[in-house]
């Protein structure tokens, strides 16, 4: 989901 | 992962690789904020609750560990070292956490992306560290000698933040559907916050003169 492409940065 | 981020990533790395340099090395941590480096501690608290729930790639799971072990470490050895903690400045080092602490909390409940205890943490800790630099850059002020370390670190911190910036416009372009303004906004805030700092770093490094900024 683009939602969880946040949050693999760190 | 691109370019910008890699070296965003291995340039926040050195970053603390400095900053320990300076406090295992000199035994001093002159020049640094207690207030700051625990700010960053509760920075990545708050951002790596998934650390466990969440798997992204093994190079993610190691740099949260590094970050958050090295940033509770910086913190121990600046209250608890018996030689480090004495050249800690704590007069001069008076910035108050909750006056940052608690308008980026407020802003993390209004607004986020999704209200969960996660995902509010995960916001709150975008926005308290595009001010978490606050107490160093005041106490740097204050401080009329800046050494050689101190300068990079902060150097290096600002420029992590500065390449966050290209790797989100390069998977902007790249990526569909990569959009996340709460990081974006508050990265640039960061990085602004930078901009008066840089500009007497460079112009010290040109003159070739000490760092110093005007009171």
């Amino acid at each position: 989901t683009s939602h969880g492409s946040s949050h693999d940065e760190l | 992962m691109n370019i910008f981020r890699l070296t965003a990533d291995m340039t926040h790395l050195m970053s603390v690789i400095v900053l320990l340099l300076k406090i295992h090395t000199i035994k001093s941590c002159a020049g640094i904020s207690l207030k700051t480096q625990e700010l960053y501690a509760i920075v990545f608290t708050c951002r790596y609750l998934d650390i466990f729930t969440d798997f992204i790639s093994f190079y993610n799971t190691i740099m949260k560990v590094i970050f958050l072990w090295t940033s509770f470490s910086i913190v121990w050895y600046m209250r608890y070292h018996k030689i480090v903690r004495r050249s800690y400045d704590k007069d001069q080092d008076t910035f108050r956490h909750v006056f940052l602490m608690l308008p980026c909390l407020v802003l993390a409940l209004l607004i986020n992306e999704r209200f969960t205890f996660k995902e509010v943490m995960w916001t709150f800790s975008f926005y308290l560290e595009a001010v978490a630099i606050l107490p160093q850059l005041v106490l740097l002020q204050r401080t009329r000698n800046i050494d050689n370390l101190t300068g990079q670190y902060i150097f290096l911190l600002g420029a992590y933040r500065a390449l966050y910036i290209l790797n989100w416009i390069y998977r902007y372009v790249t990526e569909p559907n990569y959009v996340h303004w709460i990081p974006w906004m508050s990265g640039l805030v960061q990085t602004l916050l930078y901009g008066d700092f840089f500009y007497y770093y460079f112009l010290s490094w040109k003159n070739n003169v000490k760092l110093q900024l005007p009171a």
